[in-house]
């Protein structure tokens, strides 16, 4: 038990900074961000907490708590992926996780998923942001079908259309 | 493995059976506010197992495609002013397949009783066999790490320490 | 106490329905939605709590718990300005109060906000959504500027400009 | 009346004097993430008297603009590792207008004990007698209904029956 739990914790402690790297790199800052976990107390992980630290690109270090909603997003996402990357689930569902981001941040996120999507990790992702649905490879289109009351799906394949 | 695709009947705002899919790689769910796009992640995370409390409700039954009008002020409870009679179960289904392209369709259906009964391509199955095969590929309930509900996306990164051992702990 | 109390709820019961139909009111549905309060308890308002309805347009009646996001956000809102209208303070402060909106409903805000904003009800509204600010009469941009690591601001009045 | 500008001084991610504004009636702020958009709502919800505890930090010390690196891993804490001395004290002046024209600078100040100080107008007064004349312009900071801070809307709609009451029993 206490082996497996040390396995994940370094596990994802290694993958953690490069995930969150991937999702804050821009042109500007090309090296992008910088995150890391810690232990509380080091004896015994168990019995104590691991505190997570992101640092967006340039910016010094500060709590968790001080940092904008769209950067404490961004952090959870490259938070959760590192998670995945230990005991990989097949598929990820995130619900308008994008809220919160500004365009520059949705298009990394997009982008990010693009890149890491295949056979063995698929993403459904409900969103309002068309910079981030129009990345996806297919749409799924819910609406209300109000002469039935009852909400309606069609399928739409976005690969058939050149971009 | 892969979702390839989902089927509902009378599961919340999604009347009748419907299929919904397939699902790619990269799926997104769009459409306006109230359509039923959380609603259709809440089928998801039924089919898998997850309680009613995270799904925005208290019981199973309130899971189940209601279409009339409750509480409306001076009307009284009457299950029959609705113009249909109201479903009294429902059900998901999802397509899975594996890496090794065996196909599984796994199955959670709402009795009218309100309880579950769970199915795996058509064989009743305790809950514990179903929540075991779906362990088996790597899908894990308990951790839910792979499921980010409306609204809780922050809430993942200001964690306290203690949870986030807690969220390790569950998937190591 | 018991009178003040009294004449404020009445006061915003009587005006929540009209305000929660002009944020919900469309082409397809003129009529809007359905809002109202109600005492759990009728004798001694006191003791008890007052619950908040809200009905969609064509929607039937669901707890306010069954709402999604978005729906619940415009219940939110026009709750906020009926108790607003009944002591008004003279300005809003709304950060972000649009992210769980589609489109259709971000413009239904703005127009809302546009054409009740005046000399005596300000709205001082921080929004990453461009369907939202380019309604504003100004703009407060706010950027990081990376060489002293401080925000910096510029004010934009977007009223020379014609639309 | 009306909030025609604001003047902040080492006020969270604002380093040094700026000036902000003028706001008009529908004035909207825009920005990239982590730019400072909250920040200044924060630092108008800190000039009208409202708590740290609400503004994102633990004590008002924290409200003051910091550029230096705390915990980075390997650094000492040394405070002179910042190229600049840090600013101690910062403060915030909102700039109103009343419905008859009169004009009102309302200031909090962060003193460099850590404690804070109120002025109108260049006077200096005490914390009862700043909030009475905010009062007196329908701003009442107790009931807080006209300041939605990020995240928080959606929870206003579903808020339960009893704290519903309190709102309303604060604005009457
Ligand atoms: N058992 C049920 N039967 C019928 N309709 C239901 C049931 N449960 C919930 N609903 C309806 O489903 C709607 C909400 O759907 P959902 O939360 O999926 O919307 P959404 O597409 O996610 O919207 P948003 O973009 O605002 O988040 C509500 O209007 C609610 O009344
Ligand atoms: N005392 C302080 N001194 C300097 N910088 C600070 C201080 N307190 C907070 N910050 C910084 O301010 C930034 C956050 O700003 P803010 O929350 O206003 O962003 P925002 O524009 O609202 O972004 P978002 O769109 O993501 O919500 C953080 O990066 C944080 O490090
Ligand atoms: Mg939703
Ligand atoms: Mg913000």
């Amino acid at each position: 038990r206490y082996d497996l739990f040390h396995r994940a914790y370094h596990h994802i402690s290694d993958k953690i900074d490069q995930i969150y790297k991937d999702l804050t790199k821009s042109a500007t800052f090309p090296l992008g961000g910088t995150a890391y976990l810690s232990l509380e107390n080091n004896e015994d992980p168990y019995l104590h907490g691991i505190k997570y630290h992101a640092m967006p690109p340039m910016k010094r270090f500060r709590d968790m708590e001080q940092l904008s909603g769209g950067e404490k997003t961004v952090a959870a996402l490259a938070l959760l992926f590192a998670i995945h990357s230990f005991h990989p689930s097949p598929f990820f569902v995130l619900d308008e996780v994008d809220a919160a981001l500004d365009n520059t941040n949705v298009a990394k996120v997009a982008n990010y998923i693009r890149e890491n999507c295949g056979d063995n990790f698929q993403f459904i992702v409900i969103s309002l942001k068309q910079s981030l649905y129009e990345k996806a490879q297919s749409l799924v289109g819910i609406y209300r079908e109000q002469s039935i009351n009852s909400s309606q799906t069609l399928t739409i394949d976005l690969e058939q259309y050149p971009e | 493995g892969r979702l390839v695709e989902l089927e509902v009947e009378n599961f919340k705002s999604y009347k009748g059976r419907q299929k919904i899919g397939p699902f790619k790689s990269f799926t997104s769910v769009i459409g306006p506010n109230g359509a039923g796009k959380s609603n259709l992640m809440d089928a998801i995370s039924f089919v898998l197992g997850v309680k009613s409390a995270q799904l925005r409700s208290a019981q199973l039954k309130e899971l189940i495609y209601s279409g009339r009008t409750r509480h409306q002020p001076g009307e009284g409870e009457n299950p029959g002013d609705g113009d249909e009679r109201l479903p009294r179960r429902g059900y998901v289904a999802a397509l899975y397949i594996t890496d090794d392209g065996k196909v599984l369709r796994f199955m959670r259906t709402i009795t009218s009783s309100g309880s579950s009964e769970y199915k795996i391509n058509g064989k009743t199955v305790t809950h514990t066999e179903y929540n075991g095969l779906l362990e088996k590929q790597n899908i894990l309930i308990k951790a839910r790490n792979f499921l980010v509900f409306q609204g809780d996306v922050e809430a993942v990164a200001s964690q306290s320490a203690r949870d986030l051992t807690l969220m390790i702990e569950q998937i190591s």
